[in-house]
C-alpha cells in the first residue's frame, strides 16, 4: 500500500459519497447515467468473486463490500424512490457494446483460463468504458450541477491516482498487472475533456458547460 | 497445482 493507492481508494469512496449526497439533497438523480451505475455494481460484482473465499486484509474485504452496497444501493434509489427525476431519453448510450466488447477482450487477454481470472479481466475492460454513458449524457446535456462534477472529478482522480500508483510500484519492483495498467490509462484518458472543464470553469466558481 | 492470481488492487 503505498500514498498513490492509498488517496486514490480514498477518491473513490469519496465520489461514492458525493453522489449519495446529490442524490439524497437534491432528491433527484437528474443528470446521472443508469447505465453507468448498473455497470460500476456488474464491475464490483465480477471483480469481487473472491469476497467470501479468498480473505487478504480487512482493508481489502471492507473496501469491496461497501463499493458492492453502496452501488446497489444508488441503483435502488434511481429505480425506485427517486425514478421520477431520471430521464431515460439522455441515458441513451448502446451499452450493449460495452457489454459484449468487455467479454470478448475477457475471453482473449486473461492470464489464465480459470472463472475467476476471466471475470476478473471482465470487469477490468467493463470498468475502463463504464463512464461512458455518464461522459455521453454529460454531452447530451451540456451542462451538470456542480456537484455532479465533484463526483465525476473524484471519479477520475482516483483513476489517475491508480497510475501514480502502478509507476510507483513498478520502480519499487512490486507485482503490476500490465491489463489492469492498459486498462486503466485509457479510462483516465476518457476524462481529459472533462478534467479540462473543471478545472478552467467549476474550480473558478462558474457553471459547468460545454462550450 | 493451480496457484490463484494475486488481485491486491480495488
Amino acid at each position: 500500500m503505498n500514498i498513490f493507492r492509498l488517496t486514490g481508494d480514498m477518491m473513490h469512496l469519496a465520489s461514492i459519497l458525493i453522489l449519495l449526497l446529490k442524490i439524497h439533497t437534491s432528491h433527484s438523480c437528474a443528470g446521472i447515467s443508469f447505465k453507468t451505475q448498473v455497470l460500476y455494481l456488474t464491475v464490483f460484482l465480477t471483480r469481487y468473486l473472491d469476497l467470501f473465499t479468498n480473505f487478504t486484509s480487512v482493508y481489502l474485504t471492507c473496501m469491496k463490500i461497501f463499493f458492492i452496497a453502496s452501488s446497489a444501493y444508488i441503483i435502488y434509489l434511481m429505480r425506485f424512490p427517486f425514478k421520477d427525476t431520471y430521464n431515460k431519453h439522455l441515458d441513451a448510450f448502446r451499452w450493449e457494446f460495452l457489454l459484449g466488447g468487455a467479454a470478448v477482450l475477457a475471453l482473449v487477454f486473461p492470464q489464465k483460463y480459470t472463472v475467476r481470472e476471466v471475470f476478473w479481466t471482465y470487469s477490468i475492460f467493463l470498468e475502463m468504458l463504464a463512464i461512458l454513458p455518464q461522459l455521453f449524457q454529460l454531452q447530451r446535456t451540456g451542462e451538470a450541477a456542480t456537484i455532479t462534477t465533484h463526483y465525476l472529478f473524484a471519479l477520475g482522480a482516483y483513476r489517475a491516482l491508480y497510475i501514480a500508483n502502478w509507476i510507483y510500484r513498478y520502480q519499487m519492483g512490486e507485482h503490476v498487472d500490465g491489463v489492469a495498467v492498459l486498462a486503466g490509462i485509457v479510462q483516465t484518458a476518457l476524462y481529459c475533456d472533462f478534467f479540462y472543464i473543471y478545472f478552467t470553469r467549476v474550480l473558478r466558481g462558474q457553471r459547468f458547460k460545454l462550450p | 497445482d493451480e496457484e490463484q492470481t494475486e488481485h491486491d488492487e480495488l
